[in-house]
């Protein structure tokens, strides 16, 4: 389509030569609010008409999949340390699939609203239509793709994002007896899903992994009620000490890795 | 620090052409999580294991993997809230292999795959790139993780 070719990357700045073609843009998925989503397409090396499509989505909620997935995960290149150039992913996924990052909801990333409320009245519920929408209106963008084997990939919030997109398409999918997405499944990672039992899981991982002590464990356990909408003060104080006291200057998001300064 | 990075490089304005990306002038920079965002988040399900069943039943191809470095959404919090699906097991837990080494442990239930990685944090493509290739390309083929 016209606006496919209006979308086509001929190359980023400071990208070393590579052989499969991007393409990146906008799509609205509601015109009387101004919401549009941009997506970054990195096509498989070889022959990427005949393999998936995954679309992939970062959490947050909030946070972007150029910024994590495309650009120091799963995506084709690395950005050096100055910014000035990038380089090879030595384990990219788009030789086994064509790649769709998109950054969602609105208001992350290049993503943005005309309505500037939209950025305080997101939500769970609003994040998966938009995303329905989204990719309803790039498959028409981009036909070559109906009908292609589909998966949806992610991690951490989108534990959330990831399933509430699936049962959307499923839902959507049922009023079609040849659905142009062929959806097939779907792979997430470290992914919030049971705020009870992630909690539990996660004083739990605490205690095991010698980040706290006996007795902030057992104070979390004595003070937490994790089913509770809200989180009392004797909790909030147990939980906090941890963190400020018992965990160190660590990266918990890789608690043997040393901390970003 | 590599999310520095991103915020250097795709603040560039010759890279945001050449994505065709910032076309209405954004009235703020490009940043890798928006604060507004995350402070503002209204509707959140408590628990998204009601539409796993759901999705299970659908027959879609699930799998659920953790990075076991990761504080944040750690293993046993993922694993905490499997097991109240309480899905039948169709391959019992084993080490899968990456290499010569072990790259983590999995076990197949009716209709969802679990898998830790070794040595990875939240993510597990950035610590264990290799690892993570060997787990995208066995969900893709649908086939369980190598056994040696």
């Amino acid at each position: 389509t016209k606006q496919q070719e209006l979308d086509r990357i001929s190359a980023l700045p400071g990208q070393p030569p590579v052989k499969f073609q991007q393409f990146s843009g906008y799509v609205t998925v509601n015109d009387n609010h101004g919401r549009a989503l941009f997506y970054w397409l990195t096509e498989a090396t070889t022959t990427p008409e005949k393999k998936p499509l995954v679309l992939w989505l970062n959490g947050g909620p909030g946070c972007s999949s150029v910024a994590y997935g495309a650009s120091e995960e799963i995506g084709p290149f690395r950005i050096n340390r100055t910014g000035s150039s990038l380089y090879l992913n030595k384990y990219p996924w788009n030789t086994e699939a064509n790649l769709l990052f998109l950054e969602s909801p609105a208001g992350v990333g290049f993503s943005y609203t005309n309505t500037s409320s939209n950025l305080k009245d997101s939500g769970d519920k609003r994040t998966a239509q938009d995303a329905l929408i989204f990719l309803i209106r790039w498959m028409s963008r981009f036909p070559q793709y109906k009908y292609r084997e589909f998966y949806i990939a992610g991690e951490s919030y989108a534990g959330h994002y990831v399933p509430q997109l699936a049962k959307k398409i499923i839902d959507y999918n049922k009023s079609y007896s040849r659905p142009i997405i062929n959806f097939k499944g779907f792979i997430v990672g470290n992914a919030v899903t049971d705020n009870y039992y992630d909690s539990i899981g996660t004083v739990t991982f605490w205690w095991t992994h010698s980040m706290i002590s006996d007795q902030t464990y057992k104070s979390i356990l004595k003070y937490c009620n994790f089913t509770a909408e809200n989180s009392s003060k004797e909790c909030d104080e147990a939980v906090n000490y941890a963190m400020n006291h018992e965990f160190g200057d660590i990266d918990q998001y890789s608690i043997y890795t040393p901390f970003c300064m | 620090c590599t999310e520095n990075y991103a915020e250097k490089y795709y603040n560039r304005p010759d890279v945001q052409k050449a994505l065709h990306a910032n076309i209405t002038g954004i009235p703020y920079k490009w940043t890798a999580c928006s604060d507004i965002l995350i402070k503002n988040w209204n509707d959140s399900e408590d628990s998204v294991l009601p539409t796993y069943k759901e999705l299970i039943k659908a027959g879609l191809r699930i799998w659920v993997f953790s990075g076991d470095t990761d504080s944040v959404v750690p293993v046993t919090a993922t694993r905490f809230s499997l097991s109240h699906l309480n899905l039948p097991i169709k391959t019992p837990w084993y080490p899968w292999y990456s290499g010569n080494q072990v790259g983590g442990w999995t076990e197949v239930y009716q209709g969802l795959t679990f898998a830790t990685v070794r040595g990875a944090g939240h993510e597990v493509p950035l610590f264990q790139p290799k690892r993570a290739y060997i787990l995208f390309k066995s969900f893709l083929a649908g086939r369980e993780l190598p056994k040696s």
